[in-house]
């Protein structure tokens, strides 16, 4: 699946 | 995870650490803006809920938690402890009531996830997060302008907060032409912007007092 920017990220 | 986001990242635990080394030095909290931090802890706890749904990695989550608890000791500190708590002047920190950064970024959150179909309480508050992150440095910036000439420290501080929303624009751009499994979020590129942007003058006024190794001073 594809992850949204920033969804990943602090 | 690239260099530019770990670098933003490591920027923003430096300047964490360079804040509790500037309150714990000069056993005060005088230019620092506690409705800031109150902000970012918001921030933090809205966005941060994932830990208990979903897991991405040992790092991840123990950064998560590192801000959390960082966070929640510097507020903890300047309300509640001595020195700090004498020496702290709320009506220094006067500018943006909470209520005025929580009410409008709610409802722009609320606004754009009913466009965008994402109604779990999960994702309104992530993005409500988004938008309170972009204005949670306000505050701070001005209670510099208040006292104009700014405390080395505190400098030090608000440069790595910016150099980490720096970053992660490059961070954006990075990931959006090496990374296959990746879908762009507006919202995230225009409230980072706007963000970054808020620093721009700072930077401006710190490199050039750090160039003639002067002080930091802001004008009028």
């Amino acid at each position: 699946a594809k992850v949204a920017a920033a969804k990943d990220e602090l | 995870m690239n260099i530019f986001r770990f670098a933003g990242d490591m920027s923003h635990v430096v300047s964490i650490l360079v804040l509790l080394l500037r309150l714990r030095s000069s056993k005060s909290a005088v230019g620092i803006s506690l409705k800031t931090q109150e902000l970012f802890l918001i921030v933090f706890v809205t966005r941060y809920l994932d830990l208990f749904t979903t897991f991405y990695s040992l790092y991840n989550s123990f950064m998560k938690v590192a801000y959390i608890a960082s966070t929640t000791y510097i507020i903890w500190m300047i309300r509640f402890q001595e020195p700090y708590k004498s020496k702290y002047d709320a009506s220094q920190d006067s500018f943006l009531h909470i209520k005025f950064a929580v009410a409008p970024c709610a409802g722009l959150a609320l606004f754009a996830c009913l466009v965008k179909g994402e109604l779990s309480p999960i994702d309104i508050l992530w993005t409500f997060s988004i938008f309170l992150e972009a204005l949670a440095i306000v505050p701070q910036l001005f209670v510099l302008q208040r006292y104009r000439e700014v405390e080395n420290l505190t400098g030090h501080y608000v440069f790595f907060l910016g150099a980490y929303r720096g970053l992660y624009i490059l961070n954006w751009v990075y990931r959006s032409y090496y990374e296959q499994f990746y879908r762009h979020n507006w919202l995230v590129y225009v409230s980072g912007a706007v963000q970054t942007a808020l620093y721009v003058d700072f930077f401006y006024y710190y490199v050039v007092s750090k160039y003639y190794g002067g002080k930091l001073t802001l004008p009028t």
